[in-house]
């Protein structure tokens, strides 16, 4: 099964 | 304060009931512009982000920005006491602990007032870049849930593909395999079901399912969605509301064998 990606590595907290 | 007035309760109802199982506690950022909202589910898998735009209420009143801490299955119980076609108000003090929800059934004179606690919420907001994706996908919103929910019932994963031929939704689970193709196709009479692909240069890219299929709780507020995707960045899903207002989400791709 592939992994899970994180949103927040893609976007940055503002 | 605040005083928004939507014609209809059941787009309100709709947008809640579509986000409530992905997000529980969240802030309705008002201002001038409109009720915004953006929060992330509890993985960091998925984001969802709404704006009702000023032009979706009729009147809209904000006179200072306000952020209203809503848990939402408290609110489902409250909008649960609407009518779809009742007229719903919001209101709000400046500095509120309360928000007032007032539900209007002009035919039968029925008024319903109802005050939802709000809560501190303390919540991180992301900053999402404006991307240029290298393919947009619009297809009938039904068509994108059944494809959803059939290829779940195989596997938890889907990959997309999409070419300037068509997108490719497939999934290879313990019982088999699936896989759903669909064309371009323009329909003059029907366009609500056309299949429109923009395309820069293909993608593939994996997704879960179960969060496919939570996004596509959507479907009832709009009869098209759009994907919009690039290699190695989020899912972008929209299902756009009148007077420019949306419901988006985003997820993460998956990554690797």
């Amino acid at each position: 099964t592939p992994l899970q990606n994180d949103l927040s590595e893609f976007f940055v907290m503002v | 304060m605040l005083e928004a007035r939507l014609e209809q309760a059941d787009l309100l109802k709709k947008v809640v009931d579509a986000i409530k199982d992905l997000v529980q506690d969240c802030n309705f950022d008002c201002n001038d512009s409109g009720v915004a909202l953006q929060a992330m589910d509890n993985s960091h898998v998925a984001l969802v982000s709404m704006m009702l735009k000023a032009e979706s209420f009729s009147p809209y009143r904000c006179d200072r920005n306000v952020a209203l801490g809503v848990n939402l299955t408290s609110l489902t119980k409250v909008l649960r006491a609407a009518q779809n076609e009742d007229i719903l108000t919001l209101k709000a003090e400046d500095a509120p602990d309360v928000l007032n929800l007032v539900f209007e059934n002009t035919d039968s004179d029925r008024l319903s007032e109802y005050d939802l606690k709000l809560m501190d919420i303390d919540q991180e907001h992301l900053g999402i870049p404006d991307t240029e994706y290298a393919a947009t996908i619009s297809l009938p919103s039904v068509e994108f849930r059944r494809i959803c929910v059939d290829l779940m019932a195989l596997s938890e994963s889907v990959s997309i593909e999409t070419s300037k031929d068509g997108i490719k939704f497939s999934c290879a689970g313990d019982i088999g395999n699936g896989a759903v193709t669909l064309r371009p196709n323009t329909n003059v009479e029907k366009p609500d079901q056309n299949v429109e692909i923009e395309l820069t240069e293909p993608v593939a890219l994996t997704f879960s399912l179960k969060y496919l299929v939570n996004f596509c709780k959507a479907a009832g507020l709009s009869k098209t969605v759009k994907l919009c995707l690039s290699n190695e960045v989020p899912l972008l899903v929209e299902y756009a509301l009148a007077g420019s207002s949306y419901l988006r989400f985003y997820l993460a791709p998956k990554i690797g064998d």
